[in-house]
């Protein structure tokens, strides 16, 4: 429903990563601060908390978000990819 | 583990094995499990001889909830847990089930972490079931576990964290056997997160899936993954039913009680029904069980009346087959017997039930419901027997064992081994049941579990002692040894069957086939990748720039007009395509492969093809020469058509193979052509 969370991967080219943040993880937040400081539904301030930051295998971060903060989200220069968080079960 | 090191070759009484030897068992080797956890307390995880942490480890052991630094020993070495994005699916945990640290409580991830590199404890058993010394595959690698699966399942993002944090850490290994659905590589996190760590050298082992013996079921296919399916060993738990008519039905069981119906010696032939007969009625005038919820002995779906005193046939399917016996049990039966139906086949489990119960095959079921519907008062009674091994045939692809082709590329085989996942005891934690059930009490050492999560990591041990005894052999040179080398008969010599039918099973079931760990050590010859290798292999697949970029964090950039084909991906395996519709001459496939001399002597090698049937191959050269170790050549097969009618819209697939032998080694590919 509208308003409704779920998370999100979000997969971030980090060569894009505009000077004027001294690293990745401050530009994700940035990014994320203004996607969400803007929703008029926004509920707490823990929605612009990350679930993770990935530097290692992956570039970017995961986060709750609207279907319409994710969409929004996936035109930001530098998002590669925002992919449903899905569950898996043991084999 | 008991047996199945044995089973591989691992435990040679007369000697120990090459490859034990030459890697220390594992001693200097990493393997990440990504699972529910671990319990450290086992034995299976005492440090007891073993040396001092790999200096280039940057793990820990993370504290919390009953998990402190003191956990973690020269064995389990890290250990790390991911509940944001559970906690943001399912909103908090319940912590009566679920505990915030790496401690297991569900035994899953104690299971597959001793079934890798667990340490030798004698004595062990499940219930005096599968009785043995229980060790793992790599017993001196150490481990580190990344709880990244709950209660309800494991999510996404924690999955991928827990890849993340294992490749910082410096895992050699991950296991992961957990599993979706099939999608593109660029959709699939463990995909992705597998592309990151074979970056970094890090071999994946995964788990193909359990949704067998249905095509096209495979999971974790990415090329960059080794994909394990599952077999059984030489070892059955054999139970009886037998019918009122005198006629005996073998099934399979780890029931052990002291109920009358457990002693022979008490045999005693008792009412039998099947669910399906046994639906509630009308209920409060609301309620009505339908035939398919009581054949499945779903909850709240039998008539007591019906089924009181009596042994109930349960159709598998609906519900976790122990929970049957429990349904059946609070109906005021006696007895389960849990029947396979289309498409499981013959294909058994042993599950330790809570009532007298054992699981039978889908001809028997077949045959037990026929014998019910003839019958005015059908009847029957079980008997119990001990642990035989030595069973034959072995191994037989698990029906559950999920099958090819991969719906994301049918120019990469998969799943690419199978190996032991039927029937394996391996370490349980303390407060879980063994059956997962709450109204079960019992509490084990051990458990003796199914699944490709449990042949995963018998790989990932493989995987850990190979690494130890060629620190520098790549993931993919890991994996071209263990599929190269792989046998597709027994030791008979019969082919390898499929439990499903007792057929003879086809690559598609088992990939290049069982694992033979001796020979993996010294395969001659191995076919390895470079990450460069998989992004042609993406952009041949006709993935984008920005497909690509989404995997690899590299540029995505597919050279101009590239020239890549799919099938010169420098995979252990050959997999083309040859569309007949549009065959007006004979089709030709070209494919290169490029092998490395991996012995220690010089070594000349000549080709001997099988022809899958329709085709013509040739190889050229047709010999090569190798002077020193490291020595890279090349070669072209050309897979020529014969004309031919199409007869069927329906692809075929045919099977043929191709090995290069020195008369020592022989390094075979499956050679498949899909029409």
């Amino acid at each position: 429903t509208l308003g409704e969370k779920q998370s999100y991967i979000i997969r971030v080219q980090n060569d894009l990563k505009p000077s004027v943040f001294s690293d990745v993880e401050h530009w994700y937040s940035s990014t994320l601060s203004s996607l969400i400081r803007y929703n008029p539904l926004k509920s707490t301030d823990q929605d612009e908390e990350f679930l993770h930051v990935y530097k290692t295998v992956f570039h970017g971060f995961s986060a709750k978000l609207t279907a319409q903060e994710a969409q929004q989200l996936a035109t930001f220069d530098g998002v590669l990819s925002v992919l449903p968080d899905r569950l898996r079960q043991l084999h | 583990t008991t047996r199945s090191p044995h089973f591989m070759g691992l435990d040679s009484a007369s000697t120990m094995s090459n490859l034990v030897t030459e890697s220390d068992s594992g001693s200097n080797v990493v393997i990440g499990v990504l699972d529910t956890g671990i319990w450290p307390e086992r034995p299976s995880f005492h440090d007891q001889g073993m040396g001092p942490i790999p200096s280039f480890w940057k793990g820990e052991c993370t504290v919390g909830e009953n998990f402190t630094k003191a956990n973690c020993n020269k064995k389990i070495i890290g250990a790390r847990y991911f509940t944001s994005g559970y906690l943001a699916k399912m909103g908090s945990m319940n912590s009566s089930t679920d505990i915030k640290s790496a401690r297991d409580t569900e035994g899953h991830g104690t299971h597959t972490a001793s079934t890798a590199a667990g340490r030798a404890v004698g004595d062990a058993s499940f219930l005096g079931f599968a009785k043995g010394v229980a060790v793992g595959i790599a017993p001196k690698a150490r481990i580190a576990a990344y709880k990244v699966c709950w209660k309800r399942g494991c999510m996404d993002s924690d999955i991928l964290a827990g890849f993340d944090k294992a490749v910082e850490d410096g895992v050699n290994i991950i296991s992961i056997s957990i599993g979706g659905s099939a999608v593109p590589y660029n959709l699939d996190p463990i995909a992705i997160g597998s592309f990151g760590a074979m970056e970094k050298g890090v071999f994946i082992s995964a788990s193909a899936g359990n949704e067998g013996p249905r095509s096209m079921s495979v999971t974790n296919v990415a090329p960059w993954i080794t994909t394990v399916g599952a077999s059984t060993i030489d070892r059955k738990f054999p139970a009886d039913l037998v019918l009122g008519n005198g006629k005996r039905i073998t099934g399979s069981s780890i029931y052990r009680g002291d109920d009358p119906l457990h002693d022979i010696n008490n045999f005693q032939h008792l009412p039998l029904i099947y669910g399906g007969n046994a639906s509630v009625g009308l209920r409060n005038g609301a309620r009505h069980s339908s035939s398919f919820s009581s054949a499945t002995c779903m909850p709240d779906s039998l008539d007591k009346e019906r089924v009181r005193g009596k042994i109930v046939v349960c159709d598998r399917g609906g519900t976790p087959r122990v929970s049957k016996g429990e349904i059946v049990k609070d109906a005021g039966g006696v007895g389960v017997v849990v029947a396979n139906i289309f498409p499981m086949g013959e294909g058994l489990v042993a599950d330790a039930h809570l009532i007298p119960g054992l699981g039978v095959t889908e001809s028997a079921g077949n045959l037990i419901r026929d014998y019910i519907n003839s019958n005015a008062n059908p009847t029957a009674t079980m008997t119990f027997s001990e642990t035989q091994v030595g069973v034959k045939p072995a191994p037989v692809v698990a029906s559950f064992s999920s099958r090819g082709p991969s719906a994301e590329s049918i120019f990469v085989l998969k799943p690419d081994v199978i190996a032991p996942g039927v029937n394996i005891l391996a370490a349980w934690p303390d407060g879980v049941a063994p059956t997962e059930l709450s109204s079960d009490q019992r509490r084990t050492q051990f458990n003796i579990a199914s699944g490709t999560s449990m042949s995963c990591p018998h790989v990932s041990g493989l995987a850990a002692l190979l690494k130890g005894a060629h620190p520098y052999w790549s993931p993919a040179m890991i994996r071209s040894a263990l599929m190269t080398t792989a046998y597709t008969q027994d030791q008979q010599g019969n082919p390898l069957l499929d439990e499903t039918s007792y057929n003879i099973s086809t690559t598609m079931d088992m990939g290049a086939g069982h694992v033979d760990p001796e020979k993996a050590v010294d395969p001659g010859l191995v076919y390895d990748i470079t990450a460069d290798d998989y992004l042609n292999f993406l952009c041949a697949s006709n993935y984008s720039g920005r497909d690509i970029k989404q995997i690899t964090k590299r540029s995505g950039k597919c050279r101009g007009k590239h020239d890549h084909k799919p099938w010169n991906l420098n995979y252990p395996a050959i997999s083309v395509a040859i569309y007949t519709t549009q065959l007006q001459e004979p089709a030709i496939v070209q494919v290169t492969r490029t092998v490395t001399h991996v012995g220690e002597t010089p070594s000349t090698y000549t080709v001997s093809v099988t022809n899958p049937k329709g085709v013509n191959v040739t190889v050229t050269p047709s010999s090569m020469n190798f002077r020193e170790k490291g020595e890279k050549q090349s070669y072209v097969v050309r897979i020529k058509a014969e004309k031919k009618a199409v007869t069927s819209l329906n692809s075929v697939i045919e099977v043929g193979k191709l090995s290069w032998s020195n008369g020592k080694q022989h390094v075979v590919s499956p050679l498949v052509v899909v029409w």
